[in-house]
């Protein structure tokens, strides 16, 4: 139910 | 060069058992005020931070900052060595290969030594921004193990919905569903094990169990969990520390 969604959506790698 | 010490080597292993059936390979950055580390799971939708403040251990000198990249299974083998009432102290050069794990039992006068050979760990680092969450709530890290535990036995999806009044999870699968309501309340005599919600506007996201069940085992950690969820942002799930914390970021499921 539903697709999963990623961190890389919400954070940025530094 | 870095020398920590925990009075007990229990808390290190709680710290590492907390996280280590997610993600294998932790940089830990040792600085002058503790140690942190950041950590995905390979398919990216669960972050670990880990903060350790200086206060958790009972001496603490990092002359300069430090990474020791960790293969936690390989930590794991060292760490069951120790007696959980041993003291433990992590040992590294300013510029490692390895790290020095000492266990030290001060009544049998026993001193066990183990050295562990550093990985060279190529791992982005997050920016965890400023999130800003629709409701906090926090309840007994029991509470909230059983409830994941149980209803994942039935789905593969957990949904947490929080209103002014309660926190409702659900689960729905193939052989049916079930739901758990809690109602928040304040347990005077014993705090740890009250029910706590902050509301800004109802929430109801929907997780993988499989993530879950991964956070639970931070129980370990701490009496209670204290849950942030927005609509617009990865959850946030925190067991603190008597000084730090241990947080996952776990990314919602959504409907197309």
């Amino acid at each position: 139910s539903g697709t999963q969604g990623r961190l890389d959506s919400f954070f940025k790698a530094v | 060069m870095l020398e920590a010490k925990f009075e007990e080597a229990s808390l290190f292993k709680r710290i590492i058992d907390g996280f280590k059936d997610c993600v294998q390979l932790v940089n830990f950055q040792c600085k002058e005020d503790g140690i942190i580390a950041q950590a995905v799971d390979d398919s990216r939708v669960l972050l670990v931070s880990l903060e350790i403040g200086v206060e958790a251990f009972q001496e603490y000198r990092c002359d300069r900052p430090v990474t020791l990249g960790l293969d936690l299974n390989s930590l794991s083998k060292i760490l069951r060595c120790g007696n959980n009432t041993d003291t433990l102290t992590l040992i590294a050069e300013d510029t490692p290969d390895h790290i020095g794990l000492v266990f030290e039992d001060n009544k049998k006068g026993r001193v066990a030594e183990y050295i562990l050979k550093l990985m060279d760990i190529d791992a982005d680092f997050l920016k965890i921004e400023e999130l800003e969450y629709e409701t906090t709530i926090s309840l007994p890290s029991s509470e909230f193990s059983k409830n994941v535990r149980d209803l994942s036995q039935l789905g593969d999806s957990l949904s947490i919905a929080v209103t002014k009044d309660n926190i409702k999870f659900s689960t729905e699968g193939d052989i049916g569903s079930g739901s758990v309501l809690l109602q928040p309340f304040i347990n005077m005599e014993k705090p740890q094990e009250s029910i706590k919600l902050e509301m800004e506007s109802p929430v109801d996201l929907t997780f993988g169990a499989k993530y879950l069940l991964d956070i639970v085992k931070g129980s370990v950690l701490s009496e209670t969990i204290g849950i942030r969820l927005s609509s617009e942002a990865p959850a946030l799930f925190q067991f603190d520390l008597a000084s730090g914390f241990l947080q996952f970021f776990l990314a919602p499921k959504f409907n197309e």
